[in-house]
Parts: structure tokens; C-alpha cells; sequence
């Protein structure tokens, strides 16, 4: 879960 | 935010809530694919896993949930409460036609190959596609209610107004995401052709109907 990249997109 | 990506956001709302309140005040879903409404619902499903993990913004947060909680609510409606006037016999798009090559492609060609960001792409590709049923049921029945056309148009504006957002982040931000562009891009090409009939038909008072 830490390699994801966080989306600020809906 | 920007201006762009603002007004994408509320044409995304305003398609959802055209299409609940045309379900709602005709209590039908005429004309409507449900095999779309189910990849929609699979589409916000998979992609908003990080509410549990990342907290961005209390209006990211609002937005996740509603599209979470009205895709199902459509797709409930669809196949429960107003079962009777869903059109299945025109709705015959193969859901595995496009889930499982989008599937594999999430898997091949990814950010990173971790589960959350595995879903996330698979929700970005299946978007780009997942109005198909519904364009495919179309062209059988050869026409579509006005509402119909108006929640169609709000929904593919959506994404041609995020690609003008991404256009604007380049430039001023320095942001690029190559998988959301190229998908976005495609799945505003693939309205192109309705985009065409709204403007020459619907919005001259016709009712759209297909050239046969």
C-alpha cells in the first residue's frame, strides 16, 4: 500500500 | 484546483444527478445500458480505495463518497426497484470484452506494482471505455431520449475538461500523468461522434436519432 502514488484527481 | 478541473467536477455531478432524476421522475431507466452503470460503479469502487489510506481534502473526500454511493444507488435502481423497464434486450455489450484486457493492461503498464495503484489503473482504463454498452445499445436502438442525451453530454464534457485541467497543471504545475492523459484522451475520443449529434440535433430541439 505504500507505493501508492497519492491522487489529488477524481 | 483550477477552473477547468472545477467545472469537470460539476458536469461529472450534474450527469449523475440528470440520471437519477430522469430514473426517479419517469420511474424507468429506458434507454439507459446497465452494464455501463455497473462498470461505473466498478470504476469509483476500485479507484477511491485511498479514502481509507490518504486524506486529501474534505471536498476530494465529499466527491469520492457521493460517486461512490450514487453509482450504486443507479445500478440498484437499474436492476431492483425499476427492473421492469430496463431495456436489457438492447443491452448486449460482453462486460469481459473490456474488463478483462483493461485487467491485463492495468497489470503491464502501471506507476507501480502494488495493489492499490494496480486497482487505480484498472479504474482509469475501464472509465475510458466503460461508456460502450451504452453507445453500443444506442446504435441498436437507434435513438435516445433528450434527458438521456443531456446526461451523455455532461459525462463525456467532464473528461474533455480534465484534459484541458492537465494541459494547464503541464504548464503552471509541472504535474504529468502519463495513464490518466492517454486514457482521458480516449475516452473523450470515443464521445466525438455524440458530441456531433448533440450539437447539430439536440441542441436545435431535435430529438437525437441515429443516421441509420
Amino acid at each position: 500500500l505504500s507505493n501508492f502514488v497519492v491522487k489529488d484527481e477524481l | 484546483m483550477n477552473i477547468f478541473r472545477l467545472i469537470g467536477d460539476m458536469s461529472h455531478l450534474l450527469a449523475i444527478v440528470l440520471l437519477l432524476l430522469k430514473m426517479w421522475k419517469t420511474r424507468s431507466c429506458a434507454g439507459i445500458s446497465g452494464k455501463s452503470q455497473i462498470l461505473f460503479a466498478l470504476v469509483f469502487a476500485t479507484r477511491y480505495l485511498d479514502l481509507f489510506t490518504a486524506f486529501i481534502s474534505a471536498y476530494n473526500s465529499t466527491m469520492k463518497l457521493f460517486f461512490i454511493s450514487t453509482s450504486l444507488v443507479t445500478v440498484y435502481l437499474m436492476y431492483f426497484k425499476f427492473r421492469a423497464t430496463y431495456d436489457a434486450n438492447h443491452d448486449t455489450f460482453r462486460l469481459e470484452f473490456l474488463v478483462v484486457p483493461v485487467g491485463g493492461l492495468a497489470f503491464l503498464v502501471n506507476h507501480n506494482f502494488s495493489p492499490l495503484e494496480i486497482l487505480w489503473t484498472f479504474s482509469i482504463y475501464l472509465e475510458s471505455v466503460a461508456i460502450l454498452p451504452q453507445l453500443f445499445m444506442m446504435s441498436k436502438t437507434g435513438e435516445a431520449e433528450t434527458i438521456t442525451s443531456h446526461y451523455l453530454f455532461a459525462l463525456g464534457s467532464y473528461r474533455a475538461l480534465y484534459i484541458l485541467n492537465w494541459v494547464f497543471r503541464y504548464y503552471f504545475e509541472g504535474f504529468f500523468d502519463l495513464i490518466a492523459v492517454v486514457a482521458g484522451c480516449v475516452q473523450t475520443i470515443l464521445y466525438c461522434d455524440f458530441f456531433y449529434l448533440y450539437i447539430t440535433k439536440v441542441l436545435k430541439g431535435k430529438k437525437l436519432s441515429l443516421p441509420a
